[in-house]
């Protein structure tokens, strides 16, 4: 009984300062931390990846029918349209058929981005022009998607702040247009994260799946030396399962999440 | 000018009686902790706090009738303290070149332009080169942007960074722009490779400031990318984007106390005018909520 009582409270501040750093966040860090104090501090690490394991293990329903069409969200500058691109690759590498659909009407440059990258992943694009409605283009897409006999369709969206009401709304509008074609649709809403992001990626994913309903969730950018631990309180608050992580800026900088690894990095 | 949380946490350290030291600290660990929550580095945030505690367990402040009046007045000075007077930009040279680095996706291409459109206001020549060649349609983007916006932008299309900056600085000089906007490639910190490309730029086209352009939303890491930007680079100033949301911005608090470096200014929407002056008063009432 004593042996549980005795604390290694250098060790507790040392673990703290670690996931603190990673953008765990203080709340989550804190939870954490009133655990460990549970077990025998020889038992700390080897009960702080079990928690965290356990934590970002969430279920993730991927069976769907075809055409399977992943609405990609985010705000601006995360990675949407990269990982796009990456995606349809990594399908494609799975013998999968791929469509793109440019629903960014709005952004400088965002239809020749993505165009560039379907050539890349060897995927159809449909798009419109400069300042087209995103939710006709959705449409379009999704009936071309049909006629094509496509597995998977991607939908790129311009970036937005989950504080801007009326992006938001245009947002649920590209979400409603797919919904009436056929109501299963979109199979898949995942929000883009950069890993850089700080407290404010639990706003985002707070509206945007108050609006939406999110299914998952993309963390770019971990091959710079951001840990992404902001993730973890995202998953704790919304069980949202984490499908992909983006490593880089080429076509093939994209992998399935694995906790293990995340969570070595993060307590490295 | 600090309402909610902050304000909070300081008037409840005179609620328990006779203000002490010890009950001071106990009462800015939550401060610090606050600051964390606002994405203010664990270091930065911690070391603030040690500034603040100095001054705040003084005898002034503990025999005062309201100490926690002046412990909230002191917190609130000493960021803005830290986060600095504002500083115009360095344009003495003619031309004068503005270089823009950053991480991926920071804002760098839209900020060239907004800064276009406020060196035309303050009736400047400004010229914008598109100097990442390594984005897809990133030149379309800058070009596009530039061209809608009726400013002048330097089309060569060259596969290499560093000679078509030099080109660009051969163009313009025979043009006559007063004002040279380079916008370069989102880059990692730790990309060997990309940073020596930043620092040949810089070499080639020397400017009178190298910009950081660095997403408000940014967290702990704020402090790893701008120590190595600046240590490595060389920068003069900073320019925090996407502060039209809700982020806290404490990233801001970061970068300033590891660079030593100003805030220049605030990227405030998608839009050209979308590009605000820094205030530190307004930032400081921000990051402390
Ligand atoms: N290092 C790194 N860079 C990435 C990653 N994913 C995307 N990027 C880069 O981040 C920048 C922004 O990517 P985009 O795909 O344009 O981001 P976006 O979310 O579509 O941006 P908006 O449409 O403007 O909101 C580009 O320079 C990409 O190459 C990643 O995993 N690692
Ligand atoms: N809301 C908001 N969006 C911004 C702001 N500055 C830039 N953006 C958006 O952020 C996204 C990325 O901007 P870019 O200018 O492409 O970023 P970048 O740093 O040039 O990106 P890379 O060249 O890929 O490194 C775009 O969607 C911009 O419209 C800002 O101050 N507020
Ligand atoms: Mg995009
Ligand atoms: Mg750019």
């Amino acid at each position: 009984a004593s042996m549980l009582r005795r604390k290694d409270p250098a060790l507790l501040e040392e673990i703290e300062d670690i996931l603190l750093s990673g953008d765990v966040g203080i709340e989550t860090t804190e939870f954490f931390i009133e655990e460990l104090k549970k077990v025998h501090p020889d038992k700390y690490l080897e009960r702080l990846r079990e928690l965290l394991v356990e934590m970002l293990s969430v279920p993730h329903e991927s069976v769907h029918n075809p055409p399977v069409v992943y609405l990609f969200v985010g705000v601006n500058g995360v990675g949407k349209t990269t990982t796009i691109g990456k995606i349809g690759l990594y399908f494609r590498k799975k013998k999968k058929s791929v469509l793109f659909a440019a629903c960014d009407t709005f952004r400088t440059g965002a239809q020749e981005q993505l165009k560039i990258w379907a050539d890349r992943a060897g995927a159809d694009i449909v798009s419109s022009q400069y300042g087209a409605d995103p939710s006709a283009v959705a449409f379009d897409a999704f009936d071309a998607a049909v006629s094509r006999g496509v597995d998977c369709l991607l939908i790129d969206t311009a970036g937005r702040l989950h504080t801007k009401t009326g992006l938001m709304e245009e947002m649920a509008k590209i979400k409603r247009t797919l919904n009436k074609k056929r109501e299963d649709l979109p199979q898949e809403i995942l929000i883009v994260i950069d890993a850089t992001t700080g407290q404010n990626a639990i706003h985002q994913v707070e509206i945007f799946n108050e609006k939406l309903g999110l299914t998952g969730i993309v963390l770019t950018k971990m091959d710079g030396t951001a840990k992404g631990g902001v993730i973890l309180p995202i998953v704790r608050r919304f069980n949202l399962p984490v499908l992909f992580i983006g490593t880089g800026e080429a076509p093939d900088d994209i992998e399935e999440f694995n906790p293990e690894e995340f969570i070595d990095a993060l307590l490295s | 000018q600090i309402s909610g949380r902050l304000q909070k946490i300081i008037r409840n350290f005179g609620k328990k009686g006779r203000l002490t030291p010890e009950r001071v600290r106990e009462g800015l660990k939550e401060v610090r902790r606050a600051l964390i929550e606002a994405d203010v580095n664990v270091e930065v945030a911690r070391e603030f706090i040690k500034m603040v505690e100095a001054e705040a367990i003084g005898e002034k402040v503990l025999k005062s009738f309201t100490p926690s009046e002046m412990i909230l007045k002191i917190v609130y000075e000493k960021m803005i303290e830290l986060l600095g007077r504002p500083e115009p930009l360095r344009l003495d040279k003619t031309p004068s070149v503005i270089m823009l680095v950053g991480l991926q996706g920071a804002g760098k291409t839209t900020t060239a332009v907004k800064l276009a459109g406020f060196l035309k206001k303050k009736g400047r020549n400004p010229f914008l080169i598109p100097a990442d060649v390594k984005r897809p349609a990133a030149f379309e983007q800058l070009r596009d942007l530039a061209e809608r916006n009726g400013f002048p932008v330097f089309t060569k299309r060259m596969d290499n960074a560093v000679r078509l900056s030099k080109a660009a600085l051969t163009q313009s000089v025979l043009k006559r722009y007063d004002t040279l906007i380079f916008d370069t490639a989102g880059r990692l910190h730790i990309d060997e490779e990309m940073i020596d490309e930043a620092i040949k730029i810089k070499e080639s086209v020397k400017p009178s400031e190298v910009l950081l352009v660095v997403d408000g939303m940014t967290g702990q890491d704020a402090v790893n990318i701008a120590k190595e930007f600046d240590q490595k680079i060389g920068i003069t100033g900073v320019i925090l984007t996407k502060m039209d949301g809700d982020t806290r911005g404490g990233a801001a608090m970061s970068v300033r106390k590891v660079t030593g470096k100003p805030i220049k200014f605030l990227g405030v929407g998608e839009k050209m005018d979308d590009l605000e002056e820094f205030v530190p008063e307004r930032l400081a009432s921000r990051i402390l909520g």
